[in-house]
This record gives structure tokens, sequence and C-alpha cells, in this order.
């Protein structure tokens, strides 16, 4: 970690933040929280306090803003620079800045909190199922009224639950209209406008007037953020049409096979080869809540961090359960000095709480994490937790956390594979693997992917696992595979390869792949699925159900 | 391989090639590294840039704009330089 010059500090142990306006990808309440919990990382190791204030000039000033937004710092448009923050002193000392011409989001993609219909003020689950085609994105099928709405589980037809989207038209955020509706058409400065304009402001917002006459009334709102369709392409915003085709094969979801730059698409019409009608699907964005804890570092007196796991490292990367690392909490620690009874950094249940249960993979069942045959037993990876088992007709024992088995490893692993030979276990998480030797962490992990030669620009892995035909490790990331020597331990030269060009039948982004003691079959799962696949032939032999024949629910 | 008919359209605004070199240039003056130099009376350097950049990574030092310098700069990144200023 480092400082900066003079070890620029506040003097006081209570600072004050206010919000000066916000984006409209999100709801406001949900920006609030981010900013909150932001700060809570930084409260939570250090004696710090914050609190927020509506009126007047805070410590930490917070805004959105795109290109020159005032001080002298522009941002660049969608992706390059996120945000920025200055460090502590009085005027613009402590402020931060998030470049509005990025999709604010939980990191997860689209975060959109429904009003009205039945389940009013709750969140879109993406993706979700109606009449039997998946939306990712909210819908205005179904309806003749124009109105975008999302289902808010997963399948609208067995749960109908629902609300309606963001829109102009339901309501406006910030001006001066109590987040009244626009009503369109509108004058503004003798000109009529039937949507949401930028015209006459700087910051470029849109935004519209809540009555047919601005030049009137002055009453104004923001305008929210437009949540259906996809981008770019040549649909002019269209919704994906799932499943589509696309040179013969069936896909049901966003896909970037046929792109050099990795970059999801999809069809807006049941058949890509016929019609070529096609748009970019909403990407995963950046968390706000992330962006938001690295400036208030900088905010709070911490420059960047040569540590790659620190949340202070200048790049941007996606953290599910965040932790804040440990070189962020001594940088801190080391100008504000330590919160006493700080409380524990990862909750384990005591004796007393009974089994972990909470979790229960038959009812929940959406995908699994991982899949690994390690020794004897075939394990099973979901969130924190691991199942296990050494006859697979029984169902798997657990949950088990997973930082209790294998002390130091991250709460969720996206990858686990049996090293041979050395009875090691690897598991990948994020930019990094472990390897353990039963439950002992070996020295020198975790290191990063690219120890492995994997591309730096790889976020994680999404399966590994051992091939007993040749002893060679595979490497999956999304449609692509690496195949890794652990003889001479190296990476394979002319790698990566298309899953589809040597995987007979196996889909693109895989959940979990293993080989089940050798004997002669290995097995891809995705979603509630897998794919047993016959090791002699490379050919997919069987389609079966993740639930039923693995996990004995 | 299935590569061939796919939309290859990008969004618009992003389809012009960028010189690595320019970009580098940019990317350096704006997070820090060439002022470092400047501020302690040298030359504006792109090879020694490039290499307190690569050093800051954790990227082999080399000077030299690879692949992997590139990526790490086309990364999505916070706007506060690297080195103070």
């Amino acid at each position: 970690y480092s400082h900066f010059p003079n070890k620029m500090k506040w003097s006081k142990e209570k600072i004050t933040y206010r919000i000066l306006n916000y984006t409209p990808d999100m709801d406001k309440s949900i920006v609030d929280d981010s900013i909150a919990e932001a700060f809570k990382v930084w409260s939570d190791v250090t004696p710090l306090t914050f609190e927020r204030i509506n009126e007047g000039e805070a410590d930490i000033m917070i805004k959105f803003g795109v290109k020159e937004h005032g001080d002298g710092y522009p941002f660049d448009g969608k992706d390059g620079l996120l945000a920025h923050a200055f460090p502590p002193g009085e005027g613009t000392g402590g402020d931060s800045h998030f470049d509005e011409d990025e999709d604010w989001t939980n990191g997860k993609g689209q975060v959109v909190k429904v009003r009205y219909g039945n389940a009013d003020g709750e969140l879109c689950h993406f993706p979700f199922v109606y009449n039997g085609k998946t939306y990712n994105t909210c819908t205005k099928e179904g309806r003749t009224d124009g109105y975008t709405w999302c289902s808010t589980t997963a399948d609208f037809e067995k749960d109908n639950k629902y609300g309606f989207c963001p829109s102009p038209e339901l309501g406006t955020f910030g001006g001066n209209a109590n987040e009244e509706p626009c009503k369109f058409p509108f004058t503004f400065l003798g000109k009529t406008y039937s949507s949401c304009t930028q015209e006459g402001r700087k910051d470029g917002s849109y935004w519209c007037s809540t009555t047919s006459n601005y030049d009137e009334d002055k009453k104004y709102g923001f305008c929210p953020q437009e949540t259906q369709g996809t981008k770019g392409g040549n649909s002019e915003g269209s919704s994906c049409t799932f499943p589509f085709i696309f040179l013969g094969k069936t896909y049901d979801t966003c896909t970037s096979t046929g792109r050099s730059d990795q970059k999801a698409w999809c069809s807006t019409t049941s058949n890509y080869d016929n019609d070529k009608k096609w748009g970019f699907c909403p990407g995963s964005g950046y968390s706000l809540f992330l962006v938001a804890a690295h400036e208030f570092g900088h905010a709070l007196g911490l420059e960047h961090s040569k540590d790659q796991n620190a949340l202070m490292f200048p790049s941007y990367s996606f953290i599910e359960n965040f932790h804040l690392p440990k070189d962020d909490i001594d940088g801190i620690q080391d100008l504000y000095g330590a919160r006493s009874g700080v409380k524990p950094r990862y909750p384990t249940p005591s004796p007393t709480d009974g089994p972990v249960t909470h979790l229960d993979l038959c009812k929940n069942f959406k995908n699994i994490d991982a899949v690994a045959q390690i020794r004897d037993e075939t394990y099973f990876f979901k969130d924190r937790y691991h199942w296990s088992t050494s006859d697979i007709r029984h169902k798997p024992r657990g949950p088990k956390l997973n930082q209790d088995t294998w002390p130091g490893l991250p709460e969720k692993v996206d990858a686990v594979y049996e090293r041979p030979d050395s009875g090691f276990t690897i598991f990948f998480s994020g930019k990094q693997y472990w390897a353990y030797s039963r439950s002992s962490l070996q020295s020198g992990y975790p290191r990063s992917l690219t120890a492995l030669s994997l591309p730096q620009n790889i976020e994680r892995v999404d399966a590994a696992f051992n091939w007993k035909k040749n002893k060679k490790t595979y490497i999956f990331y999304k449609n692509q595979y690496w195949r890794y020597n652990e003889r001479r331990q190296k990476m394979d030269h002319g790698y990566p390869k298309m899953i589809a060009d040597n995987w007979n039948g196996i889909h693109e982004d895989v959940d979990a792949v293993f080989q089940f003691r050798g004997l002669g079959h290995s097995y891809f799962f995705k979603r509630w699925y897998y794919l047993r696949l016959d090791d002699k032939h490379v050919k997919v032999d069987k389609v079966g159900n993740i639930k039923k024949d693995w996990l004995g629910c | 391989a299935p590569t061939v008919a796919a939309p290859t359209n990008y969004l618009e605004g992003e389809s012009e090639p960028q010189n690595d070199v320019d970009f580098a240039k940019k990317f350096l003056m704006k997070v820090g590294y060439f002022k470092k130099q400047n501020d302690s009376g040298g030359l504006f350097n792109l090879k020694d840039a490039v290499r307190d950049m690569q050093s800051f990574y954790g990227l082999p030092v080399t000077g030299q704009l690879d692949s992997n310098t590139i990526i790490a700069m086309k990364k999505p990144r916070c706007g506060v330089p690297d080195v103070a200023a």
C-alpha cells in the first residue's frame, strides 16, 4: 500500500459525506446503500465514522458526471476511467466522482427495482422465463400499453411475480417535481420534445418536463435508464430472442461465439442465420459498491497499491462476497489506527447454531460452482459451502463451510481439481489459485492465474479438471480452453483453443468439469444439466439432470 | 471453426483502429508515469515510463509495449494517477 505525500489524512474521526446527484442506472435507494456499504468497508477497520448530510459542504462530496465535470480531470466515456477522488483536505479534498458514462450495477448485470405490479420494490430476476421464452432484460412482451416489465423470480409462469421497470412515463428522479412522471410532449425554450433530452444541460443527463410546458412551469426531473433490449448491433435496441440459431447451432443465452472481442451478443430474431439481426447483451457493468470503496480509500488518504489483490490496486476487477484485503487494512490502519473490538471478518457457525442448512441445494438449485474428485470422494461446491460423498448413489453430506475445511481459502471457489501424483487439491477463485495438501495451504500460495500462463485479462476460470487419459489439466473459460502440462509445469503451446472445435458436443460457459474415478467418463456441468463425455471417443453420450443424478434430490 | 459470418460490428465509436504507441503515451501521461520522469529532471522517455508502469503492475519489466502491457493499460481503472502528483 502507499499513502499520499506527507501522509495526508483527516484530523478527525467523524467524516461527513453528501450525495450530490444520482446515476439513472439504479434505483436511488440502491445507490444510497452501495455508498453506505462502501464507507462501512473502512469504518469496520478504523475508528472512523461516516455521517451522511443532505445540505451544505460535506468532507466528502459525491457526484456522478461525464467528460469534463468541473474539476479539470475529465472522464473519458464508457470504460477506461471509471471514477476518481481527491485526497483528504479542505475544498475538493475527499471529493469522489463517478463517470456517468459507465453502467453502474452490482457488478453482475443490471439492477432493476420494480414499481407497482404485485412485487413493488423488489428487484428484477434476470434471466426470467415468460411464455417459454427467456428474458435478460425488461420487456414489453405481453402488454399493449408500452410499459416494460420483468419477473422478480426466475419463472414468471410459476410464480407470477412482476413489476414495472423504470421508465420516464412511470416516474423521474431528482429535479424539482417530486419524482412525477415525464409529460410528453413538453415544450422547452419554445421547442417540443416527445422524449427525454440532454438539451439545456452540460452534464449529459437526460431530463424531461413533468408538465406540458417547462418554460411556464419550470417543473422537471431526470429520466431513469431504459432497461430493455440490446445495445449496438443492428436491431435498434430490440430484445434478445431465445433460443436463437447461429451457424446452425441453438443458443439459449447470450454468447461470445463468433466474435474475436469476447463481447456477449444475441440474435434479436429466432434465427440469426436467416435474419442477421443482432445486438450486444447488457453487460455486467461496474460494481458501484466496489468502485466507491476504492475511491473512498483515496478520500481517506490511500494511494494506489502495487498489490494486485488489494482494493486500492488501480484496475477494476469484480469480487463477489468482498472482504477488505490485508494490504488495505494495513494501509488505512497505518493512518488512523485500528477500531477497537473489530468483528471477526468471516462469521463461522458456533456449535449452538446447529447445522448449516440455510443453503438447501435441492430446494434452491440453480447451478453448481465446482465439482471435483478429491481422493475417493466426490465434492460439490456452491457458494460458501461444499458437500461430499464416497458413494454417488447416496445424497452428498453437507453443507460444510469451505473455509472450515480449507482454512485460508476464499469463501467461494470457481473451480477445483486434484493434481495427479502430488495429491494436491487446486482451488481457483477469481484471478488466483490455491494449492492444498489435505487442509494445509502450501507455501507460496495463492498465486495469480498468470503464473499458469493464463492471460492477464481473465477474471476467473469457469472449470478445471485433470484428464486421466493424458494426465493433463484442462482449464475452461467462456468458449475457450487451455491445456496445462502438470509434469512439465507449463501450459502447452497453441492454447487457448475453442471448446466447440475440439470437445465434441460440449457447451461453452460450463460451470464445472470432473472425471469420475477414471471410469471412462468425464462430466460437464452447466446450469441444471450435465453432459457425460465418453473419454475414449470424446463424444457426449448422455445428458442428465444434476439434481436427480448427482445430488439425490 | 464457427468464427465466420458472425456479427463483427462494434459499438459505435469503438471501431477505429488505435495505435498502441499513441494509446500508451496517453495512458502513461494520464496516470502519472511521464510526470514522474519530468519532475526528476529527466526527459520524457517512453521506454522508462513503460518500465515503471510494468513494475507497478507486476509485469515482466522489459520497457516493451507487449500485449500483456497493453492489456493492463486497457483495463478499466481509477482515474487517480499511480504516481504521486
